[in-house]
C-alpha cells in the first residue's frame, strides 16, 4: 500500500483491506476534516465503515453516499474510493463543495456490502448479494436492495432464496440494511441519500415498489435532468432518468423507496456507465472517467440539496 | 475459485411484445442458471444474460427457434475475469 493517498492508484481495483487502509490513510492525512465511522457488523463479522466529511457542528444536515451494496460492481466502490479522496481535494476550492461543506456534513460507505465483496475476490467474480445464510435453504445471501422496509415483499423481489433478487426472510435482515437503516435513523438530519449501482447509465428517483408517483416527483425529475446533463457534458455518456419502476420496472425493498418515505426527500440512485461491451467487468481504465463523470451529476445533487434545505 | 470458461454474456433488445415476453419467460428457466445482468425492462431496451456454457446451445436454440435475436456481448466472461486478475496483479507489485 501506498504512504499517502496521492499516491493511492485510483486507477485500478482494490481489494476490502487496500480500501480499509486508504480510509485509514485518508482519515490520518486529514483528522479535522475526515473521520471514520463504524455503524455495524455484516454477517461475517467484518467492520462496516463509513467516512464522515465534516467541518465540525453537530447533527449538521447531511449527503449520504453509498457505493458497492451489489458486490459484484467493481465500478461503484472504486468511484467511491475516488470520491473520498475528491472530497479532500475539493475542499479548498472557492465554490461548489466548499460551499456546500460549511453547511453540511458528507457521509460516504465505500463498500457497503463487504462480505458480498471479499467473496467477488475470493470466491466467484459474480456474486452479488449478501453471505447471510438461512435456516432450510441452500442457496446463501440476500439481495439488500431488496430488504429495505418498503413495500418490502411485494412484487419487483423474490422470496426464491436461490435468486439474486432474493428480498430476505423479513425486511432489514440482512445487517448491512440494519446498520444504514439505524443510523440514518439516529441520525435524523439526512437531507439527500444517494446509493450508487452499475451498469445501464440510469439516474433514478422514487418510488420502485408502487406507481404512485412520489409528491416531489416534479422537483426530483427537474433534478435528475440537470445532473444528467452536467454528467454527460463531460464524456458525452447518455443517461436516462425518470423513477424506478417507470424507467426500468417495479422493484419492492429497495433503498431510495425506504429514505424516500423516512422524509429524506433527495433520494436517488445511480446506474453508472455501461459501455455496452463489459456490464460488470469494466476495465479499470474507465474508473476515473467514471467517477469523474458521477461527481458532476453528485454536484448538481448536492448543490440543489444545499439551496433547497427543508 | 468460480470459473467461468465458456460463459458468454448474451445481449438481447426486444423489438417486439413477443419477443420481449419470450425473453420474460426466460426468467422462469431456472434449471439453465441464467444470469441477468440487465433485466427486461421494456421494447428497445437491451437484456444482458450471463450464460453458463452447458446453457448456450440450448438457450441460443430456443431464442433462435422463437425468433428472438442476439449478439454476443462477451465470448468468454473468464478471458476477462482473467485480465481483471492480472491488472490487478501487475498493478500491486508495480
Amino acid at each position: 500500500m501506498p504512504f499517502s493517498t496521492s499516491t493511492f492508484d485510483y486507477t485500478s481495483y482494490h481489494t476490502l483491506d487496500e480500501i480499509y487502509a486508504f480510509m485509514d490513510l485518508l482519515v490520518a492525512e486529514n483528522p479535522n476534516l475526515v473521520s471514520k465511522l463504524e455503524i455495524g457488523h455484516t454477517t461475517e463479522n467484518r467492520p462496516i465503515y463509513v467516512l464522515k466529511f465534516s467541518k465540525g457542528g453537530t447533527n449538521r444536515p447531511a449527503i449520504w453516499i453509498d457505493t458497492g451494496i451489489h458486490s459484484r460492481e467493481w465500478v461503484t466502490q472504486a468511484s467511491g474510493v475516488w470520491f473520498a479522496k475528491k472530497v479532500w481535494a475539493d475542499l479548498t476550492s472557492p465554490k461548489g463543495l466548499a460551499n456546500i461543506l460549511d453547511q453540511m456534513d458528507i457521509f460516504l460507505e465505500i463498500v457497503t456490502n463487504p462480505d458480498g465483496f471479499v467473496f467477488t475476490h475470493t470466491s466467484n467474480r459474480m456474486w452479488r448479494k449478501t453471505r447471510s445464510k438461512h435456516s432450510g435453504a441452500l442457496c446463501v445471501g440476500v439481495d439488500p436492495n431488496r430488504n429495505w422496509d418498503a413495500g418490502f415483499g411485494g412484487s419487483g423481489a423474490s422470496s426464491n432464496p436461490c435468486s439474486e433478487t432474493y428480498r430476505g426472510p423479513y425486511a432489514n435482515s440482512e445487517p448491512e440494511v440494519q446498520a444504514i437503516v439505524d443510523f440514518v435513523k439516529s441520525h435524523g438530519n439526512i437531507k439527500a441519500f444517494i446509493s450508487i449501482h452499475s451498469y445501464s447509465q440510469l439516474l433514478l428517483y422514487p418510488y420502485g415498489y408502487t406507481t404512485t408517483a412520489v409528491p416531489d416527483k416534479e422537483e426530483l425529475h427537474q433534478v435528475a435532468k440537470e445532473a444528467v446533463a452536467a454528467l454527460s457534458s463531460l464524456y458525452g455518456t447518455n443517461y436516462k432518468y425518470g423513477s424506478i419502476i417507470t424507467t426500468i420496472y417495479q422493484a419492492s425493498g429497495g433503498t431510495i423507496d425506504w429514505t424516500y418515505n423516512q422524509g429524506i426527500k433527495y433520494s436517488f440512485t445511480f446506474e453508472l456507465r455501461d459501455t455496452g461491451r463489459y456490464g460488470f467487468l469494466l476495465p479499470a481504465s474507465q474508473i476515473v472517467p467514471t467517477a469523474q463523470e458521477t461527481w458532476k451529476a453528485l454536484e448538481v445533487i448536492m448543490a440543489h440539496t444545499r439551496g433547497h434545505l427543508y | 475459485t468460480e470459473n467461468f470458461v465458456g460463459h458468454q454474456v448474451l445481449r438481447i433488445v426486444p423489438s417486439s411484445d413477443a419477443e420481449l415476453q419470450k425473453v420474460r419467460e426466460l426468467q422462469e428457466l431456472e434449471h439453465l442458471q441464467l444470469d441477468f445482468w440487465l433485466s427486461p425492462r421494456g421494447l428497445g431496451d437491451p437484456v444482458d444474460i450471463r450464460v453458463p456454457f452447458p446453457s448456450l446451445q440450448p438457450l441460443k436454440a430456443h431464442l433462435e427457434a422463437n425468433g428472438v435475436p442476439y449478439s454476443i456481448m462477451i465470448e468468454d466472461v473468464q478471458a476477462l475475469v482473467d485480465l481483471e486478475q492480472m491488472q490487478m496483479l501487475r498493478r500491486r507489485r508495480f
